[in-house]
């Protein structure tokens, strides 16, 4: 519903992110 | 870092030092803070933070057993994921990798943001109640726990899970490796954790 405690959000972002960049290495298509 | 005073901030630095420094092949670290509900008036675990490190190689965990998840299953956990990511970045944002398969590990890891526990129940809260780690290595073990957290994670392919009590919550890890009791990272955890320990000020 958009209203996600702070700190959920942060490690959400992080885990996001985190996954982004270990797809791109692994991908050869992510550089 | 040791410091006397709970620092939310550094929580993620000693998730990561605890299971990027260790022998063993941990798969993610948990924080459940320890906080009171006001309005029940009593104490639960919450999310505190957590570090999810993966694993260290896909082909190894289908072998051990773990089932893949269904292609409707996979269709799920892309769109949570989709719309998770869009609560993140706004709704325009376009994320390739939210596409990509969601390994059981990583959603077992994104659904425990969801989670909370009483003191006392649950695997967290049994630990937290008691101040004793408890320390479920095998299969065997988790699927035949009475926590259902444990139970969940031997379906989701994980083969050790642990809790370790701290002064303000409760540590736990996860691997789809099946690790045996280590002394040596119940100390660590003691060290990175024991938040207003005046001794270690």
């Amino acid at each position: 519903d958009g209203d996600l405690p702070l700190q959920r959000r942060k490690s959400l972002q992080r885990f996001l992110e985190k996954r982004r960049s270990r797809l791109v290495m692994v991908s050869p298509y992510g550089s | 870092p040791v410091t006397a005073a709970f620092n939310q901030e550094t929580l993620q630095q000693r998730l990561q030092t605890l299971i990027d420094g260790a022998q063993e092949s941990w798969t993610y670290a948990i924080f459940w803070q320890s906080s009171v509900d006001d309005f029940a008036a009593q104490a639960f675990l919450g999310w505190g933070d957590g570090y999810y490190k993966g694993e260290e190689d896909k082909a190894k965990r289908s072998k051990k057993g773990s089932s893949p998840a269904s292609i409707a299953e996979q269709e799920h956990r892309k769109k949570v994921l989709r719309e998770l990511n869009s609560l993140i970045s706004g709704p325009a944002s376009t994320d390739d990798a939210v596409d990509e398969e969601v390994t059981d590990t990583e959603w077992f890891f994104l659904v425990s943001m969801t989670q909370s526990f009483m003191t006392g129940s649950g695997l967290p809260g049994q630990a937290f109640y008691t101040s004793n780690p408890v320390w479920l290595a095998g299969p065997e073990r988790l699927a035949s726990s009475v926590c259902e957290r444990a139970r969940q994670a031997q379906g989701f392919g994980l083969q050790t899970m642990v809790c370790i009590p701290s002064a303000n919550g409760v540590v736990e890890l996860g691997s789809t490796e099946v690790i045996f009791q280590s002394t040596d990272l119940m100390n660590k955890v003691r060290v990175l954790f024991n938040f207003n320990n005046p001794d270690l000020g």
